[in-house]
């Protein structure tokens, strides 16, 4: 473990807690993307199932049940509790058109062909592109609130902090995953044009206007 | 090498 694993770990859970706050205090999932929500979830199911048949720490077995429990939380709220508010004409994104492909190249791009690598590498495809719904809803609405802004710089961030962990490790001579390290930077360049916008914007007290 | 494969992360 390092501080930027850490730093990005938390950063993680900062950005599930901060989404769960906004939902639970505003009683609204509106601005929220369900379908990345679905897809983080899909993400954590198929990475952590490893959960169940091997111990690393404590700490990496209590944050994968937290992490679980947190994704199929916000899909309740959102889902079932919430639903009214949920703004299902804005979240439109073709989400198949995420998970078969990253279904396929986890097939075809892997380290090893058995059924938990093949799970764990479909999870790395798919977490690098599951926030698209929640980019392309806000780009339609034109806007986000800052809460969710907030979410999505704490979300984005955590995966920027990862890739120092990979340098770090790279220098420190640790073992690396090409596969991880490839997706987690196509990740976090997708939210380069929200970084930029936030830094901009969101930090003056403007409101963020992703263009449409 | 560098790029065994070590599932420790997150």
């Amino acid at each position: 473990m390092n501080i930027f694993r850490l730093l990005g770990d938390l950063s993680h859970l900062l950005a599930i807690i901060i989404l769960l706050l906004k939902i639970w205090n505003s009683r609204s999932c509106a601005g929220i993307s369900g379908r990345s929500q679905f897809l983080f979830a899909i993400v954590f199911t198929a990475r952590y199932l490893d959960l169940f048949f091997t111990f690393i720490s404590l700490y990496n077995t209590v944050m994968k049940i937290v992490f679980l429990a947190t994704s199929y939380g916000t899909l309740y709220l959102m889902y079932i509790k919430f639903k009214a508010t949920y703004d299902s004409n804005h979240d439109t994104f073709r989400i198949e058109f995420l998970i078969l492909p990253a279904i396929a190249l986890a097939l075809l791009i892997n380290e090893e062909f058995t059924v938990i690598e093949i799970l764990w590498t479909f999870s790395i495809y798919l977490e690098s592109v599951a926030i698209l719904p929640q980019l392309f809803m806000v780009s339609k609405t034109g806007e986000a609130e800052s809460i969710t802004s907030h979410y999505l710089f704490a979300l984005g961030s955590y995966r920027a902090l990862y890739i120092l962990n990979w340098i770090y490790r790279w220098f420190l001579t640790e073992k690396l995953n090409a596969i991880a390290i490839v997706a987690g930077i196509v990740q976090t360049i997708l939210y380069c044009d929200f970084f930029y916008l936030y830094l901009t914007k969101v930090l003056k007290g403007k409101k963020l206007q992703l263009p449409a | 090498g560098v790029f065994d494969v070590v599932k420790d992360e997150l």
